[in-house]
Parts: structure tokens; C-alpha cells; sequence
């Protein structure tokens, strides 16, 4: 019980004789804390048990719909997307495909990112092609020309150069960029 | 056969689930119908109904291609339990008696499952079920059952929610992971769950604080009973690494329950998991900013939070038994026979395998130690407050004089398990960690111990110093303690034999 | 010590360990616009 106890604790080599030091002194919990979403400052205290996704790192492999809810305002909203008095659905691909011609381009790259590998991407898809956007396939960015200027064709036709509006789906924005565009590169 | 009719409803409604959203008025009129056409009229009929979707739900994920939906069935008789509990006036049987049945009925299941010879059991579906009957219950509840138009019902199913979440907590204890091996990460996954154990930890009046620290025990438990010194199992060893991520969750989002709890938390905690007994010990109350431990102008009584007495949810009086009286007369009037009586009671018949840091085997009955000296403890901030701080900050009171005589009758290992429980108490700053920060300061200075004097000034350092040498966080108390003893001009602790025969030792001290 | 039974149905549960996938919310209804549709491979296919 007195302070010789504590010594395989605290001799480094033989460690495996006794106690499984990760248990017992424990580790730097730095890590284990971040992983939950806790910051160190205790000012900056975020609610981490409501997005929970698992106790442990390796099964939380992607993160879990908390508790929502939706206000009244957010469904009701007459006339709009020519809902006319009733409350605006957008859930059939007869009845609403054309409504998408009526969203702005961020609604439909919101629509593209957020609903992979669905019908709503392929409509939005279509529908930005319309509107002259390009999807690039490596950047995986929509891009559209820059109207002010005219981009110059490469000799030999297989790309442009000249100033392009890309859309960031990580800023949410758009941005212009001089680029060198490869026309096999867009779809 | 009826059962196969019940197959056949069933399908049905996972079927109609898929083609239209779980507001469409259809979806009403099916439950209508169930209930007109009798499938679920009965307690009989509930029990074969219940019986029939659980078999279905755990067969077709068994059956189902692995990365295909493989909890359709599971999801729909989730949205089904809540479905029968909102749509249904219950008159014969309460909602919560209902909720009861189903679940027991998934119980039987469930068990036999697990029970099957080999090992086909698979935890998933049955995890699903849970976690889908928690969050279609928190859609279905949010803002008050908003989607109820009928005022009276919404009152009534608001009333409910909070039985809903016990009554899903009572399943868990039996599910736990001593009961079902097979179902282990499973529970722990569900004790956590999103709209789980925030729930229970914010239950207006703390409502869900029993059953949680019965949950966490039972956790805690089932650690302790396989924790050995080297040979932890794989599993094992994962089951912790998950506890702790949970408990520091916890003192995250909500420390007060760790704060209020600490003691039946404590008492089941393995004493090698040092710590997560930190992690436990160190919550403080939001909000609450804590003056440097290590200030060497510090003086504990002037700091102001020292005034407030914790609160404790669990009094620990009714783990007294029949110590109580001996204890409650002792603290009045003072008597040696008192002393005697507690301190011969401190034992238990033959000893029982505990595995701690440094022994194997405990005789004594360290949850009932633990028990005095926090009873003590509150007893004695409340004396302050009636009377006066010398009433209790005085090693004549009968509160010092109780503890004194557990260490003074006591041997070795009375003495290790009093200090330990001493040290328990000093958390953040509150009555409770200024009144044993006194008592463990004289007790290291007291020339009362005789020949024990050595034994017991080195028990106080190992507990400390255990403390201090593990990772962080530690808690304010003992470092504010061990500073003090450290720096006390009184005995040096550098030159205590105890220290110096043990080099390793007295390097940590001296580098402290 | 932990009966061999109980360990290998400890084991089992290890290996059956339900994750974040399995944790979310259900979702029995789709609305046919998001229903799976075989889009472009260049298309990002996580949220």
C-alpha cells in the first residue's frame, strides 16, 4: 500500500509484467479530446454528445444526423415554385423537374454536392449545362466563362486559355481564375 | 396460422413504409385499420404481433444482401412502436405498460437469439431497432409533439416522454454486458447514443440520473470484473478506450452529473483505471473558474467557491446500514466504545479479489469506507453552517476524531482504503475539498500515530503522488494538497525515510 | 478470468460492432428524386 507499489507504474521497461499503462497512468488525452470535438479551452465548451456518432474513433466513420427540427416557416412558404397557395413539394420527377430551371445556381449546386450518386444530381447536372456551366472532371468544380473576355484557342484546338468563374464548393462562392482549359477535361 | 397472418400485416406496413413519407394519412389509416381489425387488441395479440416483427426484422437482415438496406424491417417496426404508442387512447393498460410488453417481448426474443449454440448472434439488428425507436421517439417528440393537434394528447405524451427513456434504460440494465457478452458494443453504442444519453442526462428534474448511473455501474462493472493486472483482454481493453471517450463526453456536456456522482460512480470504478478516475473526479461545475493550484500564495480557505457545498445525488447515509446510529451518535457525542464499533466493522468476511496498484485482495468493505468519510464529510460542511468554521476545522471535533480513529485502530489496509476515500473528496473547490484538504494536512503532521506515523505519512503520499504522476487531468484538490505538503516547512518530505529509500521515488518528489 | 464462451462471444460482438452508419437516423421513404441513379464515375459521390 505504500509508495513501492507505484513503482513498476512508473518504471518504463518493465511494463508488461504489471498494469497496462494506457489504463492505469493513462495517455495524453489531447488527441482522444480532439477527436471528440472538444477544444482545450473550456470558454469555447461545444455540446459534443448530441452529433455522437460511436464511442470509439475507428466506427465513427461518418457523422450522424442530429435532432432537428423544422420550423413552421420553413414549410410554409405559399407561392413559391408555383405552389400557388399550398406548401411548395419538390419530391416527383414529373411534376418538378421544370421547377428546376427556377432555382438559382446555388440552389443547384447545393442540389449536385449534396445529393450524390441520386436523380436530383443528374437534373442539376442538365439543368447547369444549360446555363453554359462545365463540370471539370479531375477538379471536380463547375466552371463557366468569364463573359468579359474571350479565352484564346491553343494552337491544335484541343484547349483554350483565358479567364474562367469557377464555383468553390468548399468557400461556397464563386471566383474567378485565368486557366488553361482542356476541352477533354470538361463534361 | 394467426402467425403468419402476422407475418403478412407486418410486411404490409414495411411495404407501405417504403412508397409513401410516415406522415401520409395512409400510413394513419393502416394503424386504423390494425386496430379496428384486432391485430393488436389483445395483450395476447400485441405479444404475437411484437413477436412477429421482431423475427422478421432480426431474418431479413440476416438474410439480406450486406450492402443492400439491410434495416428496412428493423427501421419500419421502430416507426411502428411509436406509430401504436402516439396513435393509440390507452385505457386498460398504460402507454408506458404497453412500451413494457413490446419491449419485453423483444427481450425473450433477443435472449434466445444470443443464447442460440455457436455463435451466429449478431448484435446489428437489434442495436438498430433501439437506435431507430430513439430517433423516430425524438422526431415524433420534438418540440413537444408539435405535429399532435389535440392539446390534451400532446400534454399526455409529454408527460410520457420521460418514462419512455427510463423504460428504454431499464431494458439496457438488462441487456448489459455481464448478462449478454454477445451484445457488449452494441450497449455501450446505445448507453451513448445521440438521442439517448443527452436525454437522460437533461430530464427536467434530473429524472434520468438513477437509471444512468445504474448503467454506467453496470459499465463500470462488467470493467472490473475483467480487468486483471496484465492480461486484459483485447476486447476488454477496446471497452475501456470506448468508457473513456464516453466519459469525457460527458464532463464536456454535462459535468454536474459527473460532479453529483462521483461517489456510486467511484465505488464501482476498478482502482488500476487511475485515470479515468481522475477524469471522474476532476468535472467541476460549468462555468466555474478555478484559481491556480499551484500559486504559492494560494490559502484554500480564502478561496470563495470553498463556502458552497457540493451537492451529492446519492446520499451516501443509506450505504451506512447499521453504522448509521453508531456513526450519526458518534459525531454527536464522541465515545471510544462508538469508535470501536465503527472501526471493527470496517471488515469483510474473508477477502474478495479486487485488482488494485499493488495488491490483489481486499478485506475490507471499501464501499462502506467510502460511505463514512463522505458521510462525514457532508455532515461536518453542515455543522459549519449551523455553527461555526472552528466547530469542524478543529482536530478535537468529532468529525476529525472519526476518521482519526478508522486510521488509529485500523491497520494497513483500513488505513490505505480511508486515505484513498479521502482523497476522493478533493475535487474542485467546495466545502468538501477544503474540509479533508484539512484533514488530510493534520493527519500527515499529527504526532498521534505512534509507531504508525511513517505507515501512514507514506499511504498519504502514495495516494497523492498516484495522482499526480498519471496523465492528465488531475483534479484541483489534490494538487493543492500535495503542493502544500511539499512545501510545508513543518516536515520536509524529502527527507522522510520512506522517500529516500526509493530513488525513483525521490527524484519524482524532488523534480515535483 | 472471462470463460472462454463469454470471451468468444465478447469477440463476436467486437467483430459485429455497430458504427456511425448504422447509429443514423432512418430513412424508410425515399423521395424518387433521391432515389439511386447511376451518375457520371467523375460526379463526387460523398456528401
Amino acid at each position: 500500500y505504500g509508495l513501492k507499489a507505484l513503482l513498476p507504474l512508473i518504471r518504463r521497461e518493465d511494463q508488461s509484467a504489471d498494469y497496462d499503462p494506457s489504463m492505469t497512468l493513462g495517455i495524453d488525452l489531447t488527441p482522444v479530446l480532439h477527436s471528440l470535438g472538444i477544444s482545450s479551452d473550456a470558454n469555447g465548451r461545444q455540446r459534443v454528445l448530441d452529433t455522437f456518432p460511436s464511442p470509439w474513433v475507428e466506427t465513427s466513420r461518418s457523422e450522424v444526423e442530429p435532432r432537428f427540427f423544422i420550423p413552421e416557416s420553413f414549410t410554409k412558404i405559399p407561392n413559391i415554385l408555383q405552389s400557388g397557395s399550398n406548401n411548395p413539394v419538390f419530391n416527383s420527377v414529373q411534376q418538378d423537374h421544370a421547377k428546376i430551371s427556377l432555382f438559382q445556381d446555388e440552389t443547384l449546386f447545393y442540389l449536385f454536392y449534396k445529393h450524390p450518386g441520386s436523380v436530383v444530381q443528374e437534373l442539376t447536372y442538365l439543368e447547369l449545362r444549360k446555363r453554359n456551366w462545365r463540370y471539370h472532371k479531375t477538379l471536380k468544380v463547375w466552371l463557366t466563362k468569364d463573359p468579359m473576355m474571350e479565352p484564346v484557342v491553343a494552337p491544335g484546338g484541343a484547349s483554350e486559355r483565358g479567364s474562367y468563374v469557377f464555383f468553390d464548393p468548399q468557400r461556397w462562392e464563386k471566383c474567378q481564375r485565368d486557366f488553361v482549359l482542356f476541352y477533354n477535361a470538361i463534361m | 396460422t394467426s402467425q403468419e397472418k402476422m407475418f403478412l400485416v407486418f410486411t404490409e406496413w414495411v411495404k407501405l413504409l417504403q412508397r409513401v413519407p410516415d406522415d401520409d394519412i395512409k400510413v394513419t389509416v393502416f394503424i386504423r385499420q390494425m386496430m379496428d381489425k384486432g391485430v393488436v387488441n389483445s395483450t395476447e395479440n400485441v405479444i404475437q404481433f411484437t413477436k412477429a416483427a421482431i423475427e422478421l426484422s432480426v431474418g431479413s437482415f440476416k438474410e439480406s444482401d450486406p450492402t443492400s438496406e439491410v434495416f428496412i424491417a428493423a427501421d419500419a417496426f421502430s416507426k411502428l412502436i411509436v406509430k401504436l404508442l402516439v396513435l393509440q387512447t390507452f385505457t386498460d393498460v398504460s402507454r408506458s405498460e404497453y412500451l413494457r410488453l413490446m419491449l419485453s417481448v423483444i427481450t425473450m426474443v433477443f435472449s434466445e437469439d444470443q443464447g442460440m449454440v455457436g455463435n451466429s448472434f449478431n448484435e446489428r439488428p437489434y442495436f438498430r431497432l433501439i437506435s431507430s425507436l430513439l430517433c423516430q421517439w425524438e422526431e415524433a417528440s420534438a418540440h413537444s409533439f408539435m405535429k399532435i393537434q389535440d392539446q390534451q394528447y400532446r400534454n399526455e405524451l409529454v408527460e410520457f416522454s420521460p418514462d419512455f427513456y427510463n423504460i428504454i434504460a431499464s431494458f439496457l440494465h438488462a441487456f448489459q454486458p455481464i448478462a449478454y457478452p454477445g451484445f457488449s458494443f452494441a450497449w455501450i453504442t446505445l448507453l451513448s447514443h445521440r438521442m439517448f444519453l443527452p436525454k437522460m442526462l437533461r430530464l427536467p428534474g434530473k429524472a434520468g440520473w438513477s437509471k444512468l448511473v445504474l448503467l454506467f455501474t453496470d459499465l463500470l462493472k462488467f470493467m472490473a470484473q475483467y480487468t486483471k493486472r496484465s492480461d486484459v483482454p483485447d476486447a476488454v481493453s477496446v471497452v475501456y478506450k470506448g468508457a473513456l471517450r464516453v466519459f469525457l463526453a460527458v464532463a464536456n456536456d454535462a459535468p454536474g452529473f459527473l460532479v453529483e456522482n462521483h461517489y456510486e460512480l467511484l465505488n464501482n470504478l476498478p482502482p488500476v483505471y487511475m485515470q479515468l478516475r481522475n477524469v471522474i473526479l476532476s468535472a467541476i461545475p460549468k462555468n466555474m473558474v478555478l484559481p491556480n493550484p499551484y500559486d504559492a500564495e494560494l490559502r484554500i480557505g480564502d478561496v470563495e467557491s470553498c463556502q458552497h457545498v457540493p451537492n451529492v445525488y446519492y446520499d451516501p447515509v443509506r450505504d451506512l446500514k447499521n453504522l448509521k446510529k453508531p456513526v450519526d451518535n458518534y459525531l454527536r457525542i464522541p465515545s471510544a466504545s462508538l469508535s470501536r464499533v465503527v472501526s471493527t466493522s470496517l471488515f469483510k468476511p474473508g477477502s474478495q479479489k479486487d485488482t488494485g496498484i499493488g495488491y490483489d485482495n481486499v478485506s475490507v468493505d471499501t464501499k462502506l469506507i467510502n460511505a463514512i468519510v463522505l458521510h462525514v464529510g457532508i455532515e461536518a460542511a453542515l455543522e459549519k453552517d449551523k455553527t461555526t468554521a472552528t466547530a469542524i476545522f478543529n482536530t478535537k471535533s468529532s468529525y476529525y476524531t472519526l476518521l482519526a480513529s478508522m486510521l488509529h485502530d485500523g491497520n494497513t489496509e483500513v488505513r490505505f482504503h480511508v486515505v484513498q476515500a479521502i482523497a476522493n473528496q478533493l475535487r474542485y473547490p467546495n466545502a468538501h475539498t477544503h474540509w479533508f484538504n484539512y484533514v488530510l494536512n493534520n493527519f500527515f503532521l499529527s504526532e498521534d500515530w505512534g509507531n504508525n506515523t511513517a505507515e501512514i505519512q507514506e499511504i498519504i503520499v502514495r495516494t497523492l503522488l498516484e495522482r499526480v504522476v498519471t496523465n492528465k487531468p488531475h483534479c484541483w484538490g489534490i494538487v493543492v494538497t500535495f503542493t502544500e505538503l511539499l512545501r510545508s516547512s513543518e516536515c520536509s518530505i524529502m527527507t522522510l525515510p520512506f522517500v529516500k529509500t526509493v530513488p525513483e521515488i525521490e527524484h519524482i518528489i524532488k523534480h515535483l | 478470468t472471462m470463460p472462454a464462451e463469454m470471451a468468444a462471444q465478447l469477440e463476436s460482438s467486437l467483430l459485429n460492432c455497430p458504427d456511425s452508419l448504422d447509429a443514423d437516423t432512418p430513412k424508410l421513404y425515399q423521395t424518387p428524386l433521391s432515389l439511386p441513379h447511376p451518375t457520371s464515375i467523375f460526379f463526387p459521390n460523398e456528401t
